[in-house]
């Protein structure tokens, strides 16, 4: 597989290790890996998705699982299987007010563990939901992991330029091509009249691949069912699978 | 004033100084810092703006102000004013790209150069934006600073009861009591028919206070003239001082 060639061969039988990133919190950086993931998995792909966020590790909340890790004879960690995708979060390590441990140093010893101590199968794709921002966390996870490219998601105010160019900063320091730039909360249509209003503004997104010469990989409006499937552990696209977002 | 008992009383010329937290980014926490500082001035009061926010310093463009540091004959800062509010940030003595560079030692060094190597006069007020989350980039902040209280920010969300116990240990561990919790991007109110969507659910904010026993200070809605303000540099409480956010 792709892995087995760079010297960061830690996970050898994953075809494709993509990392999702964002500029800062709350732009909807999991429930895109979430989706990502699930719709993959609805392929037909064998997925694994690995919840690198270790200011906030949601995914455990967003894909409906509470789980303790369980080792295989192998003393490997055996990841849970949900809508189809294996998954490992660092929230299945830590407790809910351990957010203040994870020092540079420790971030990278547990991403190894993640990456060389389960048991991830012949994978496909693994999916890994960094950090928000472009600290040591994100810097760390970014190199410890072979990856083929990373997605980078983004809110459309006009302040998402800064955003994107962070992360292009990012990734260029570790060698990682960057796949394309997704917009979040692109608009809001009302669900009575069908008003269209750009509450955080429109565009931004878009317009910063074009300038900086990314793929555009689409926009994703708000919409309450996504909140609503994030809430509940029933990712839209299971949730709604004809709904524009499950195409995004 | 209140500071000068205390043996952290680094400013001795501040009565009350107010962080500004929240549990993860994105909520609306540096738009609060901004309109409650500014509606503070309105009042007649003498208020300060630091912003400590390491990871996303974007005080300086929500108050419309791009500014390198003055020095007065003290070889103190003397801070810009805008709006009637002095205004110190990380921005202006950091490069856009410069964000990984703060780990935890550097970020206490700064923050106590912008604590006491400022020449912030006698102020009623000093709102203190604080870094996201509670890793040590806030407890160090919160640590630096003598603080009268501080104000959680969250959205409507279930999860929110997590982030606002997470800020309550952090704010524990230093002695600072919690003012109160303010729920932000509530609701939102159709611009052409009125109809209310809760986009990203309602009531979360208000029930975690109730349930963790701090006083509620209001919620927000959703509202494009909120981001506009953000944006161009006018916070809402000066572009629409009738707005209901603005009495919030
Ligand atoms: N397009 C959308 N429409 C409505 N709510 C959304 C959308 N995208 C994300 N959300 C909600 O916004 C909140 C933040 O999303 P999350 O994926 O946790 O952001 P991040 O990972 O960037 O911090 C969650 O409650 C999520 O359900
Ligand atoms: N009530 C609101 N209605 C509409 N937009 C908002 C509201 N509160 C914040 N915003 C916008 O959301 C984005 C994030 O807000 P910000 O204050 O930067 O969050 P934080 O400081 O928590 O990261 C900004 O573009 C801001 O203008
Ligand atoms: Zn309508």
């Amino acid at each position: 597989g792709l892995a087995a060639t760079s010297d960061r061969s830690t996970i050898p039988t994953v075809r494709h290790a993509i990392a999702v990133a964002s500029g800062k919190g709350g732009v909807g950086k999991s429930t895109v890996s979430v989706n990502v993931a699930v719709a993959l998995a609805e392929t037909g792909a064998s997925v694994g998705l690995l919840d690198g966020d270790i200011y906030g590790p949601n995914i455990p909340i967003m894909m409906g699982i509470k789980q303790a890790l369980e080792r295989s004879e192998t003393g490997k960690i055996t990841p849970p299987v949900q809508y189809g995708v294996r998954l490992v979060s660092v929230g299945f390590v830590a407790g809910e007010s351990d957010a203040i441990i994870y020092r540079g140093p420790l971030v990278g010893k547990m991403i190894q563990r993640f990456l060389s101590g389960v048991d991830w199968g012949d994978l496909d794709y693994l999916i890994i939901d960094l950090p928000p921002g472009t600290g040591d966390a994100s810097l760390t996870l970014a190199q410890s992991a072979p990856l083929t490219g990373a997605v980078i998601v983004t809110t459309p105010q006009e302040v998402a330029l800064a955003d994107v160019r962070k992360c292009i900063t990012m990734f260029r320091r570790v060698n990682v091509p960057i796949l394309g730039v997704v917009e979040n909360m692109s608009y809001f249509l009302c669900p009575r009249c069908g008003e269209r209003t750009d509450i955080f503004s429109h565009g931004g997104g878009r317009a910063a691949s074009e300038e900086l010469d990314l793929p555009f990989l689409g926009e994703i409006p708000l919409d309450p069912r996504v909140r609503v499937g994030g809430d509940e552990g029933r990712p839209i696209v299971v949730a709604n699978p004809d709904s524009s977002l499950a195409l995004a």
